[in-house]
């Protein structure tokens, strides 16, 4: 291994990164779970941790570019150079670039995760059936909408499994039009457009307005690549037309004729020799699992191995089960030692209703009855991530194992506590994953794992399943809530939301919701969410981000320092 | 019909990666990897020495000849960050 001259490496361990923008090729939850499994591959080896910023500057960043996009380093279309980074320090130092003009996938070819339908959010499986017929990518046949879809599993006709997938019909990503889909036709600088464009744009993306004209709504969004569109050329995002004519021969498939370096493409109107326009042919792609692993090894401090098996070694080669090579190992041990302390394993559930017996059945019967280790004499300002959080009788409480803090609004008081929690709710357990109080009768929702408790006063219900409230009776916990007023709740679980109606005591239909897609720029799966003084707070380890009533994040910071104003 | 197909190369407007020869590719790879100095003052370091560097760094045969394992390698996808850095 090498390092970079002088070792360069960061000042602390607490690293912090923030993606700035996203690629068309893969669905944004699949490239933030690459990213920070790209991370962890650092951080499991070493005592450094990673923080996804929404905002602001981060150590990392992290963005998606093509040919010259902003340092002085360009890239070079489809293939070659697939991305580069930055050794540690301030400014652009640090940060990691990805080649858009690449196939970004998992490796294997595309990975397309799908939308409604029925198959919550399920991969598309291919090859797929569909009425006897097979097909190896989404399709719109069977429909008269144009939208296309798959099969999440290998037969539709057996199985009835299917979601849709990513066109610039369902929805679009970035821009501001908050993922709508596009308008066709649209107006932009007085031309009408019927698909994407890269028009008015010198970075090569595609774009299409999400109302009927942009020169007047100003409302846009970016095109996500179908998977059965061309890559690079002069018609980037177009689908392949076959047959088509080159060199007065007739393709019906992609060929590399014409090319000296053997790569696949297709013309993408009948004929080329006329229309001159193609595109490369959809391949395996390239892990951005991998590579981002490699880049962020960079970021940290590392140069190129000489090793060939070696993570940094500055070829790419894609492998299936991946595991980092004892050079890489030893080179970031070099610059920031060893993982210290043990692997952090998660709490067991333990059950309520029945004794401790040895059984291969999981139970879904869990409540979150064991304490972590916190000596109740330590204050509020000695816990990185409370349990939840909630305002309740116009204080903040904060929940910790078994214990809970307050803290007047008007904080001239500081903070109140440790209580224990069972001296003001004796039928609570001791760890909490949110509670909130509803403003019109007074009562008071705790959850715990997938149970809730209501209390009116001294009197309780429950322990209740969260099944009762319509929710899945796959969740694990609900793990933040937001108080709207008029006798409405949102309830918030891993990277999604849903609507209760606190009177009937049932979620609403046309939940749940994607987190992201309506809050934007707070963490899509923050492990507490609340409300307080009028603001939704999202918080993830030890960082909150705080966003007013038009869903804007106006402030991202620590709970310790600036909710609790620890010193 | 038995003769050699001859393959018809053409330019793809918008091909970022236009045809090469192999000579063009070694000295674009060599300078951007950092196994040429463009900035040394002392004068060009040979393009065998430079080779060589190349194939030691990329655990090739050190041939100093670019040869066909060394084309192939510097078509290879890869990261841009160089190799050697000045």
């Amino acid at each position: 291994y090498q390092t970079f001259a002088g070792n360069l490496k960061w000042d602390h361990n607490d690293i912090t990164y923030r993606v700035l923008n996203y690629s068309p090729d893969m669905d944004e939850s699949l490239i933030d779970d690459a990213f920070a499994r790209a991370f962890k591959v650092w951080s499991d080896v070493t005592p450094l941790t990673f923080t996804r910023l929404y905002a602001g500057t981060a150590d990392i960043m992290i963005s998606f570019g093509k040919l010259d996009h902003g340092d002085p380093y360009p890239f070079d279309g489809k293939d070659g150079l697939l991305a580069h980074a930055y050794p540690p320090g301030e400014g652009i130092q640090g940060d990691a670039h990805f080649d858009d003009d690449e196939f970004w996938t998992l490796g294997n070819g595309a990975v397309i995760k799908t939308r409604y339908g029925n198959a919550d959010g399920a991969i598309c499986h291919f090859p797929f059936t569909f009425l006897g017929k097979s097909y190896s990518s989404c399709t719109t046949e069977g429909r008269e909408d144009g939208l296309p879809w798959c099969s999440t599993t290998a037969s539709f006709d057996e199985d009835k499994k299917f979601g849709f997938c990513p066109s610039e019909l369902l929805f679009t990503y970035g821009g501001n039009s908050n993922g709508r889909a596009c308008v066709f036709p649209f107006v932009f600088d007085g031309e009408t457009y019927n698909s994407c464009t890269t028009e008015g744009r010198n970075d090569g993306y595609r774009w299409c307005a999400t109302t009927s004209n942009f020169d007047t709504d100003k409302e846009y969004g970016f095109c996500p690549s179908r998977d059965t569109a061309v890559i690079g050329g002069n018609s980037e995002g177009e689908p392949c037309h076959f047959p088509f004519t080159f060199l007065d021969k007739t393709y019906t498939s992609c060929t590399s004729e014409g090319r000296g370096d053997g790569k696949l493409w297709c013309a993408t109107t009948s004929n080329y020799d006329k229309d001159q326009k193609w595109g490369f042919c959809p391949d395996r792609g390239y892990s951005l699992f991998l590579v981002a692993a490699h880049e962020f090894g960079h970021a940290l401090g590392l140069e190129h191995s000489s090793i060939q098996d070696a993570l940094m070694y500055p070829m790419y080669k894609y492998v299936k089960d991946f595991s980092l090579h004892s050079d890489d190992t030893a080179g970031i041990q070099f610059l920031y030692g060893p993982k210290t302390g043990p692997d952090p394993t998660p709490p067991q559930p333990k059950s309520t209703t029945s004794p401790p017996v040895t059984t291969t059945e999981p139970t879904r019967e869990t409540t979150e009855t064991t304490p972590h280790p916190v000596d109740p004499k330590d204050d509020a300002c000695q816990v990185d991530k409370f349990d939840a959080i909630a305002e309740i009788k116009g204080q903040l409480h904060l929940f910790k194992d078994g214990y809970y803090w307050t803290m007047s609004s008007q904080r001239k008081e500081g903070l109140n506590g440790p209580f224990p929690i069972k001296q003001s709710w004796p039928a609570l357990p001791a760890v909490l994953s949110t509670a909130f109080e509803d403003i019109l009768t007074k009562k008071i929702y705790f959850f715990s794992a997938n149970q809730f408790w209501v209390y009116t006063g001294d009197q309780v219900q429950g322990p209740r399943r969260i099944e009762k409230l319509g929710l899945p009776a796959s969740l694990e916990r609900v793990e933040g809530s937001l108080p709207r007023g008029k006798g409405k709740v949102l309830l918030f679980s891993e990277d999604k939301f849903w609507r209760l109606d606190v009177k009937t005591q049932a979620v609403d239909t046309g939940y749940p919701r994607y987190t992201d897609y309506v809050f934007g720029g707070v963490p899509n799966k923050p492990h507490d969410v609340f409300l307080y003084k009028g603001h939704y707070y999202f918080c993830q380890q030890s960082f909150y981000w705080r966003m007013n009533s038009k869903r804007q994040v106006d402030r991202v910071g620590y709970v310790k320092y600036d909710v609790l104003k620890c010193p | 019909w038995c003769g050699p197909i001859k393959s018809v190369f053409v330019n793809f407007p918008g091909d970022q990666m236009r045809n090469m020869t192999d000579e063009e590719l070694a000295d674009t790879y060599l300078k951007r990897f950092g196994y040429i100095n463009t900035l040394e003052k002392s004068g060009l370091q040979s393009q065998s020495k430079a080779l060589m560097k190349m194939q030691k760094q990329l655990g090739l045969e050190e041939t100093g000849e670019l040869d066909q394992a060394t084309i192939n390698a510097m078509n290879q996808p890869r990261c841009g960050v160089p190799d050697v850095r000045s």
